[in-house]
């Protein structure tokens, strides 16, 4: 799966996720990218990008649950991030994955529980990031 | 003028160091630079957030290193079906498509769900009906094709399991696939 999510110089926000799915996967099935709040979600206030096992972010609405950390518990980009992907109703199904996501600041979140994501950054507050394994 | 940011993913999961050779390494990190720098100097450039997104994943899914369009894993049926989705956070506007067989670039036809539509999301034979009518490039099988994922589907079939396109053995996510 690959992801990219943005914030213009407007403050607005975009998300887009697109994949090849599973190898050897069931014809048919579908996993979290097309499905609005699983696995790709914007709104006023970030947008985010999902990779990993889709049906963990389809049964979690992963994304989604960033937004409304962010908008109903008053988190920061981070927080909320973390807090989707790395704890919450991800961590009780022991979901698999991880995520990109900005705010509308231009702050920047890549979190994942796996041992790796392929994932890059850059932004006008001096991020600039290329990395890949869980120690970088 | 407000601050602007792009991150990007190429997918997640088991990425054991000494899977990788330092080359393929190498190429990875150059490709994921390469890419996140030309949707950032899209925004620098006043561009949107939306052209930004469905620019970089666009490049991705014409790269075969990558789990999407070009570099797409194989079915238990030995074809491709991709899904794909958009959405835009100031209007809430969204597109998606699912299970699409010969589409190029499906964010693409996600974006012109979105645009041209009064749908959220279009599967199967009515997204590819629906990518015919607008004119967006089909390839034909061989485009898809890629050794490297022909064996990973391969050693999956031995093992009657499903995984991530870079799972490694052990790390299996479910089993019967039918």
């Amino acid at each position: 799966t690959v992801g990219a999510v943005a914030v213009d110089q407007f403050g607005h926000t975009a998300a887009a996720t697109s994949t090849g799915g599973m190898t050897n996967k069931r014809i048919g099935r579908v996993g979290d990218t097309p499905v609005p709040g699983a696995g790709n979600y914007a709104n006023k206030f970030c947008a985010v990008s999902g990779t990993g096992v889709g049906e963990h972010f389809l049964r979690t609405l992963a994304c989604y649950e960033v937004a409304c950390r962010m908008e109903f518990g008053e988190m920061s980009l981070e927080e909320a991030g973390r807090g989707s992907i790395c704890g919450g109703r991800f961590k009780e199904i022991d979901g698999s994955g991880g995520l990109v996501a900005v705010d509308t600041l231009g702050n920047v979140c890549l979190c994942f529980n796996t041992e790796g994501m392929y994932r890059a950054a850059r932004s006008s507050k001096g991020v600039d990031v290329v990395a890949i394994y869980d120690d970088e | 003028q407000g601050s602007v940011a792009i991150a990007i993913h190429g997918g997640a999961g088991t990425i054991p160091r000494n899977s990788m050779t330092s080359e393929m390494d190498a190429e990875l990190r150059s490709v994921l630079k390469e890419t996140v720098e030309s949707g950032y100097n899209i925004l620098t450039q006043g561009g949107t957030a939306l052209d930004a997104v469905e620019k970089v994943v666009l490049q991705m899914e014409d790269n075969p290193l990558f789990n999407a369009g070009k570099g797409s894993v194989f079915t238990s049926a030995g074809t491709h079906e991709m899904d794909a989705a958009v959405m835009e956070g100031h209007t809430l506007r969204c597109g998606g498509v699912t299970c699409v067989r010969g589409v190029r670039n499906p964010i693409s036809l996600a974006r012109a769900v979105m645009e041209k539509t009064r749908h959220v999301l279009l599967c199967g034979e009515g997204a590819e009906e629906f990518a015919r009518e607008i004119g967006a490039p089909f390839e034909p099988p061989e485009y898809f094709f890629t050794k490297r994922r022909f064996d990973q589907l391969q050693r999956a079939i031995e093992k009657n399991v499903t995984r991530l396109d870079h799972s490694v053995d052990g790390k299996e996510v479910e089993g019967k696939t039918g």
